[in-house]
Order: structure tokens, then C-alpha cells, then sequence
């Protein structure tokens, strides 16, 4: 089924999130590899914050996400 | 810290701010950035030199959007600053989002409190994963001192001690909810969710995230203290009342009421208690108890007055408590009250203790 917009935007935000401040890799990769990729920085992410790590991007995940914050990553490379 | 513990070499920086927002007077945030780099001499031998011209170690500008270091701003909100770990060039250099609304309170971001965290980048501290300290990656709006232990730890780590220390009180790192001696300061529902106050924060508890989740009392609600002592819910009216000290707040969902904070006497305590441990309401029967020390009061919430022939004895009403309680929830029949590290299930029913568990059973502990 092709996705819900609203899915997409919070797929997208988060994808951005996860480059910015988890080294999540730029650019497309393969379907399989990206999900694998996505899981295991949304895990980082959320073992970061103390948030259940699911590795879901679930509602407290992309809540937290949304707030305002420093621009300096969490872990990972410094730019 | 980052890679390889980058630190400056030499304890005597120099800064610069090259620009200023609009969206407060030069003076004002000339006084926040020197009152930032005071938190960290405060606790390290650093000293700062403020240049106004030519190249300082730290320079400190505001910009939007893409300002210079394909490090682009996103607008309002969001990414509020950065700031460059120590090192030539770049290195030290603090950009602050200047589509953000900068202020010296607590209306919009406060200039003080994001020039406290991104200073802290700019001398070799990166993200911390405690809540409650300075380089936790979360704006959120503080007063009093702003380092907490693991802020010191940090820095001090890099630089070392002020050798003239000044008696700093930093705050105490975020209370781990598996400490098997940890006490709380107050439980409340709140429309279906638990709500546990420990220290400067709370935890959130929901049927549907086994994790509680921990945050800063002021994040939430910057007017309430910084401690709570008891609180509780009427779900009838929809209110959940938060009591510190002689005062009281109340909120409908997570907004505060209008028209608080009230003294607690209003509900017909006398002058002579100053502080409420616990409150608990009791769906069944109406009433609100009110625990203070050894004794507690029955308010009845219909009336909005107190029930004769208080206060009574707790361990003459409640066979089994013969302590003082921190705090109480009422499920079902059972009130469990909480005090120190360990919780008791009372039954109403049977008028006995009929279970004890360690407090923190609750956070899945």
C-alpha cells in the first residue's frame, strides 16, 4: 500500500534527525539496508534519551524529535 | 567529550562576538554570553579575554538559515545554536540561530541559558544523556545554578578544578529510577497516566509505555517549584492538584489553572501546617485525604470544606502505617502508599496492609 503522507513527512523528519545528529548515511540506499540502517540509529537514538528502545519510530520517539534542541550531534561524527 | 578529549591548550581564551539579535539590547547579550563563560570558570582554572577585533578563540556570531559554515539553521525553532569543539579555524566558534526569538526570561529561548550549553561545546563538552544537566541536547528553560554534577564532572575532567574554587551548588544528577533506595516526593494520576515527582523532575508513566519517561518538573511547568510535595487527581472535576510548600497549583490535563497558586489553608488546613506529604482522592467515597506528618484530613470535595474531627491519626485509620508517607495513589479499592523505598497496598475492604513491595516496583524496577 503506498504510504500515508503524514508517515512519509514523520519518515522524512526523522531520516533528517538521524543524519544530523546520528551519522545516519545521506543518500539512497538498498531498500533492505536503508530499514536496517533507520532500526539501528532510531535504537541509538532512543537508548540516547532513555526512551524504550524499540526501534520503532513510535510517538515519544518522533515527539522528541520535534523538540527545539542544539544543533551539535549526540554521538558520531562532529561536523 | 569529543573525539580525542579536545580541549584548549592553553587555560586563557579569548572571544568575540562579532554581531548582535536585534531582539535584545547589545548590553544585555553581552551580559548573557560573560555570565555563560562564568558558569565554566566558575569550576575550572579558564580565564576569558574579550577581543573586539581580529581573531579570538571562540567567536560568537548570530546568523539564519546558511550563515557561513555549511552548518545551515533551520528557522524558528528546531535547531536553536551550535557550536564547534576547541581547535584552530572554526574550532570554539558559536553560531546562534538568529530566527529565533532570543530573550532574558522565560518567554521565548533565553540567550543565557543556550550560551551556557553551546560555551560548554565550545570548550570540549558534547552531549550529555542526564536530563537535568546543562549539555543535555533538550532546550529547556532553567533558573538557579545551571551545572549539575555531571556537568562538572565533564568539564573539570578536561581542565581541572578553579584552584580559587567559589562554593558552587551544583545540582544532583537525575534520580535513577532503579536505585533500590529511592523515595519519591508525590504520585498523582492524570487522565489514565501516573504521574511520580522525584527531585527536580517527574516521571510519566502510560499503560502503553513500559518505559517511564523522566523529565524536568520546569520544562513542563516553569511557574511550579522545583519540588513537589504531594499531589493528586479528582477526576470529576478534571483537575490534578500540586502542592509544595503552603502553595498549590492546579492543572487540567498539563495546563495550568488560572488563579493559582492558592495557600492550602483555603481548603481549611490550619496556618500551623506547612506542608502536605501526601493526597490521595478516594473515588469511592468522595473525599480527599491529606497526609501531614502522623496525622492526616479528610476534605470533601463536593462541599469544598473539611470534614469535621480532623486531623486523625493515620496509624489508628490505617493498621499497618505506623510511619510517616511520602505519597499515596488510590486503584481500585487499594491505596498504596509510598515511604522511603518501599510501598504498601492497603486494602480498604479488609482495613489491612496486605502487601509490601519496593517503591520503585512501579517503574518496572
Amino acid at each position: 500500500l503506498p504510504v500515508p503522507s503524514g508517515d512519509k513527512d514523520n519518515r522524512l523528519l526523522a531520516e533528517k534527525y538521524l543524519r544530523r545528529f546520528y551519522g545516519f548515511p545521506a543518500g539512497l540506499q538498498g531498500k533492505q539496508q536503508a530499514s536496517g540502517v533507520f532500526e539501528t540509529k532510531i535504537k541509538e537514538m532512543q537508548k540516547f534519551f532513555k526512551l524504550e528502545v524499540t526501534g520503532n519510530l513510535d510517538d515519544n520517539t518522533l515527539e522528541l524529535m520535534k523538540l527545539a534542541r542544539c544543533g551539535v550531534p549526540d554521538i558520531g561524527e562532529y561536523n | 567529550h569529543f573525539p580525542r578529549h579536545l580541549k584548549w591548550q592553553n587555560n586563557n581564551v579569548t572571544f568575540r562576538i562579532l554581531n548582535y539579535t536585534p531582539d535584545l539590547k547589545k548590553s544585555d547579550v553581552d551580559r548573557a554570553i560573560r555570565s555563560a563563560l562564568n558558569v565554566w570558570s566558575d569550576v575550572t582554572p579558564l580565564t576569558f579575554k574579550k577581543l573586539h577585533k581580529g581573531n579570538a578563540d571562540i567567536m560568537i556570531s548570530f546568523g539564519s538559515k546558511e550563515h557561513g559554515d555549511y552548518n545551515p539553521f533551520d528557522g524558528p525553532n528546531g535547531l536553536l545554536a551550535h557550536a564547534y569543539p576547541p581547535g584552530q579555524g572554526i574550532g570554539g566558534d558559536t553560531h546562534f540561530d538568529e530566527d529565533e526569538h532570543w530573550t532574558k526570561d522565560s518567554s521565548a529561548y533565553n540567550l543565557f541559558v543556550v550560551a551556557a550549553h553551546e560555551l560548554g561545546h565550545a570548550l570540549g563538552m558534547s552531549h550529555s544523556t542526564d536530563v537535568g544537566a546543562l549539555m543535555y541536547p533538550i532546550y529547556s528553560y532553567t533558573t538557579g545554578y545551571p551545572l549539575s554534577e555531571d556537568d562538572i564532572e565533564g568539564i573539570q575532567a578536561l581542565y581541572g578544578p578553579n584552584p580559587n574554587s567559589k562554593k558552587v551548588k551544583p545540582r544532583p544528577d537525575a534520580p535513577n529510577k532503579c536505585d533500590p533506595t529511592l523515595s519519591f516526593d508525590a504520585a498523582t494520576e492524570l487522565r489514565g497516566e501516573t504521574i511520580i515527582f522525584k527531585d527536580r523532575f517527574y516521571w510519566r508513566l502510560h499503560p502503553q509505555m513500559p518505559e517511564p519517561e523522566q523529565t524536568l518538573i520546569k520544562s513542563t511547568w516553569p511557574s511550579i517549584p522545583n519540588r513537589v510535595d504531594a499531589a493528586y487527581e479528582n477526576p470529576e472535576k478534571d483537575r490534578v492538584i500540586i502542592f509544595s510548600g503552603i502553595r498549590m497549583w492546579a492543572l487540567n490535563g498539563y495546563d495550568l489553572v488560572d488563579g493559582y497558586p492558592k495557600y492550602i489553608h483555603k481548603l481549611g488546613l490550619p496556618k500551623t501546617i506547612r506542608k502536605i506529604d501526601a493526597a490521595v482522592y478516594i473515588r469511592d467515597t468522595g473525599k480527599t485525604l491529606l497526609f501531614t506528618d502522623e496525622d492526616y484530613w479528610s476534605y470533601d470535595e463536593a462541599t469544598g470544606t473539611m470534614d469535621k474531627g480532623y486531623p486523625r491519626s493515620i496509624e489508628d485509620d490505617f493498621p499497618g502505617m505506623d510511619d510517616e508517607v511520602d505519597a499515596a495513589v488510590y486503584h481500585y479499592g487499594y491505596l498504596y502508599f509510598f515511604h522511603e523505598h518501599m510501598q504498601y497496598e492497603y486494602s480498604y475492604n479488609s482495613r489491612k496492609v496486605i502487601r509490601i513491595m519496593r517503591t520503585n516496583s512501579i517503574l518496572n524496577c
